[in-house]
């Protein structure tokens, strides 16, 4: 995990949090 | 497994090939990236499902240009459900339990390890999110590929439809196309390439070409960063 870089690593948070937003939405996209 | 490949490089989608990148960061920082990229897509009429950013690097060893991930954002699309298997099948469920093991050994990897007992991953992987997040494993030689080839021209290139998608000679077309995508647009700025795909046929306007180049702050006039220059 150390040797993520810090990029790369804030990306896939962004992906899972909208991931997480689309699941959890009644609309599946904006 | 999937092992979706660029051009120039043959990747497979594990939590290896991304600990071992090691370059440098992004020419913008990432939060003005990410919302460069969000402005893009968010705001345009035009149904878009991603745009990433597309980072340019010099690979000292290989005396190389390098086109890799710089940032991402993923929209979604109203056909989320498609899929390259059919569902309940043997191959669907064996792509769908790969994908989500993928997700959740990155999420524990960001995350740490899931302490609620709740299911990170939760509904099926699509097509279009897993090329997304393969799009983060993969880089091109510049010259090399739709986006190798934009950067090293300067000249945006526009591919719209199954057809166009299947005949352009780059594998990235060709598996943007069978993960459902139909559009695959990209448009050199200063340090790079923006892509943008849809699984939705857009055909070109010069609407959002000129948006990228506003909101990327480079020059509305045709011109590039042909090979690593401008910006």
């Amino acid at each position: 995990n150390g040797d993520m870089p810090l990029y790369r690593k804030k990306s896939l948070q962004r992906f899972f949090e909208k991931r997480k937003e689309r699941l959890t939405s009644a609309a599946p996209y904006p | 497994q999937l092992q979706p490949s660029s051009s120039a490089t043959t990747t497979t989608i594990t939590t290896n090939n991304i600990n071992n990148d090691t370059r440098n960061g992004s020419f913008f920082n990432q939060d003005s990236l990410q919302q460069r990229l969000q402005l893009l897509i968010d705001g345009s009429m035009e149904s878009w499902t991603y745009a990433i950013f597309w980072q340019s690097s010099f690979e000292p060893v290989s005396n190389t240009s390098m086109l890799g991930w710089g940032d991402g954002y993923y929209r979604g699309c109203e056909d989320e459900k498609k899929t390259l298997a059919v569902p309940g099948t043997e191959e669907y469920i064996a792509v769908q339990a790969h994908r989500k093991n993928v997700l959740r050994e990155l999420n524990s990897l960001i995350s740490g390890p899931s302490t609620s007992g709740e299911d990170s991953v939760g509904d099926e992987v699509t097509d279009t999110e897993w090329f997304f997040l393969v799009s983060m494993t993969q880089s091109f030689v510049t010259g090399i590929g739709l986006p190798g080839m934009a950067f090293f021209t300067g000249v945006p290139s526009w591919v719209a439809g199954t057809d166009q998608l299947v005949s352009t000679p780059c594998e990235r077309a060709r598996h943007a196309q069978v993960s459902g995508m139909q559009t695959l647009v990209c448009v050199p700025v200063g340090n790079g390439v923006v892509e943008l795909g849809s699984t939705e046929i857009i055909f070109q306007n010069s609407g959002i070409l000129n948006k990228v180049r506003l909101v990327f702050n480079f020059d509305v006039q045709d011109g590039g960063g042909g090979g690593g220059g401008g910006g």
